[in-house]
């Protein structure tokens, strides 16, 4: 299942302790170059626990669990982790799983915090605690009973499992600067298009704004590739494509300030006037960064 | 991008409700000293080279 849009990562168990397990996967040259993660599904099996253990515990219906993901990364040395997903899970309850046996966890904006990083040498994503759910009456050992399948398990099923869904960006991404003799049509791929912004012909930048006459501000212009249908409906989380500023600079200006019945002149940095950089990304998700081999 | 925008964008930054009227003759005594040129040049700069990323 390694394909263009669908990638998938064995994982192992680091460490687990009572409570938390810590859960390595290997990114190194897992995502093709020139491509934008779109997705992350993490899927972790829960071992069946035996009806005795069930038993044990005395209360009517399936105990429940709390199992909360956090995503733990080093930055400049120090670790900082990022919550993903924290969700209820039945124990020993039938229904607690997909068909497959699995839960999805973290839904697809969260999965994306990930979303366009390059994959660091040890930047694990990890499943975190398992305790108890505090909603849940007091006496509850529950949680012990809670054991994820892990790598090397019985008949080589059930460890942990990375997807990752990317979208090839020479399809799906912008193609840099607008071809200038071409004009822009609906048809035309996303591209970053000259503007020119004449702040002298502006009545009200008259006498007041001093530096610059005008600017290249850029704009960006034309359309984006959208996943083919049976991706989007997968992908219910984002929006469609579209073709957004994904870097813009600042314009400095030099303005007259009247103070005291005399005037001065004063910089002012206007942010996010002029932009640098073009990109198709889906309405309400991050911008996309390229990402590197 | 309009004028609008980076006239609310100058607004705001200046912390003014709206553009002062300057006329001519202020502007005639105006000079612009070179501490403040070598300040917009520096920024203009820097603005090439560091980007934001987006939303």
């Amino acid at each position: 299942r390694f394909s263009q849009h669908f990638r998938e990562v064995a994982g192992r168990f680091l460490v687990s302790e009572a409570n938390t397990h810590l859960l390595a996967f290997g990114m190194e040259q897992r995502l093709p170059p020139n491509s934008e993660l779109v997705q992350a599904v993490l899927r972790l099996f829960q071992e069946p626990v035996p009806e005795a253990a069930l038993r044990r515990l005395r209360r009517p219906g399936a105990p429940r669990v709390r199992v909360t993901v956090e995503w733990l990364r080093e930055r400049e040395g120090s670790n900082r982790t990022s919550l993903i997903d924290s969700r209820c899970v039945s124990v020993g309850g039938r229904s607690r799983c997909t068909r497959e046996g699995s839960e999805e966890l973290g839904e697809g904006r969260r999965a994306g915090q990930g979303r366009g990083r390059s994959p660091g040498r040890s930047r694990p994503l990890t499943p975190g605690s398992v305790s108890r759910d505090p909603l849940a009456p007091p006496p509850s050992s529950a949680h012990r009973l809670v054991r994820f399948a892990s790598q090397g398990a019985r008949s080589g099923q059930g460890e942990p499992q990375l997807e990752l869904r990317t979208l090839d960006l020479k399809d799906y991404g912008a193609q840099g600067d607008c071809d200038p003799e071409v004009p822009v049509t609906e048809a035309t791929r996303c591209c970053r298009q000259e503007m020119y912004i004449d702040l002298q012909g502006m009545k009200w930048a008259e006498n007041w704004v001093l530096e610059p006459p005008g600017f290249l501000a850029y704009e960006c212009v034309g359309s984006c590739q959208q996943p083919p249908e049976p991706l989007s409906i997968k992908w219910p989380y984002v929006g469609p494509r579209q073709c957004v500023a994904s870097e813009t600079a600042s314009l400095p200006v030099i303005v007259g300030i009247k103070e005291g019945g005399r005037t001065r002149p004063q910089v002012v940095s206007l942010p996010n006037m002029r932009v640098q950089k073009c990109s198709c990304a889906s309405d309400g998700a991050p911008v996309p960064r390229r990402l590197e081999p | 991008l309009g004028g609008e925008q980076i006239l609310g964008s100058l607004l705001q930054q200046l912390q003014l409700h709206q553009p002062p009227v300057l006329d001519q003759a202020d502007l005639e005594q105006l000079v612009v000293p070179a501490h403040v040129r070598a300040q917009y040049v520096a920024l203009l700069q820097h603005s090439h080279g560091a980007r934001s990323r987006g939303r």
